[in-house]
């Protein structure tokens, strides 16, 4: 206030200078608009072919990183107001089991605390199997919240759209199971290599904010 | 609205781009390598107050001028964006996730007196 120099005297808030304080600014505007109250520290390092892949499925036609930038194709109704996510979760497989190999995801924590997944879609890489598999969710006692059966025969890539219930889960935990088979392991039921990698493909939507009416 | 020259004093558009490699910030954001933290500033004489896009147009100043000089002494106008974009940002989230998101209105595209 009452300063001559270049600024805003209107706002009282001097304009900073280019340098260590408008950086410090930058980094907490997109912190705070991204809703995280620190940047991220990335301990598992996902391949880049399982990325790319991924991304391939998700989005047809363009498979280059820098063509998924534009802006959301469709989000309507109330979703349409606020920020939406796309969310790309990938598995943590264990396939020491004697039973099957058994998926985990972490998605309770993504990617922030006031966004919600409103629609989850499980991508698996399938080997042809010559018996019957099933797929179950399982909760955290290790009952099975949810089972479905895959159809014999069929390789290649299967999506299952999960239940909206499963979404609020700590840890998504998924298990193969193969009624029938030789040897259930992991190694022969999930298609191998790098690019071909379980994973969820979630939409999120941050909440709505301010009082909810409640209708009892 | 116009863009800031060394010499600008006028309210007008600062360009200014964060590199997130150079911050650190490469090994978890994606996409994009950067951003145009784009800010406002400068000063908002009274006459040009009012006018978003900076007198557009000779008869918006000479109005706001005559507006200027009845409600002279109320205040200052202030340097304010007038337009912001959206950045799409792709990233890695606490849990080694890829996160894609928009935010709204994040890049400042042109600046006015409020």
């Amino acid at each position: 206030p009452g300063s001559t120099a270049v600024g805003c005297p209107g706002c009282g808030v001097p304009t900073p200078a280019p340098g260590p304080t408008l950086l410090e600014l930058a980094k907490r505007q997109l912190l705070d608009r991204l809703h995280l109250s620190e940047r991220p520290n990335v301990t598992r390092a996902v391949p880049r072919a399982a990325v790319a892949s991924a991304l391939r499925r998700l989005h047809p036609g363009r498979a280059r990183l820098q063509g998924l930038l534009g802006p959301f194709a469709a989000w309507d109704g109330p979703a349409a107001e606020a920020q939406g996510y796309e969310i790309v979760s990938f598995a943590e497989t264990d396939t020491t089991g004697t039973l099957g190999p058994e998926l985990q995801f972490e998605l309770s924590q993504v990617p922030a605390r006031d966004v919600e997944i409103v629609e989850a879609q499980l991508w698996l890489p399938l080997r042809a199997p010559s018996a019957n598999v099933t797929l179950q969710v399982m909760g955290p006692d290790g009952a099975a919240l949810s089972t479905r059966r895959l159809v014999a025969g069929m390789g290649g890539w299967h999506t299952f759209t999960l239940p909206p219930g499963l979404h609020g889960l700590p840890s998504l935990h998924l298990a193969l199971r193969c009624h029938g088979c030789l040897h259930p392991d992991g190694t022969r039921l999930l298609s191998p290599g790098p690019a071909r990698r379980p994973f969820v493909a979630a939409r999120a939507q941050a909440r709505a904010r301010g009082h909810r009416v409640g209708k009892r | 609205s116009l863009r800031c020259a060394p010499d600008s004093a006028l309210c007008c558009l600062q360009d200014y781009y964060v590199d997130f490699r150079a911050i650190g910030w490469h090994d978890w954001i994606i996409k994009p390598e950067g951003y145009q933290l784009n800010y406002c500033v400068g000063q908002c004489p009274l006459h040009v107050a009012g006018s978003p896009g900076m007198a557009a147009s000779f008869h918006s100043a000479v109005l706001n001028l005559v507006k200027a000089n009845s409600i002279a002494g109320a205040g200052h106008a202030c340097c304010v964006p007038t337009h912001r974009r959206p950045l799409s940002v792709l990233y890695f989230d606490r849990g080694s996730n890829i996160v894609k998101t928009d935010i709204p209105d994040m890049i400042v595209e042109a600046c006015g007196c409020s």
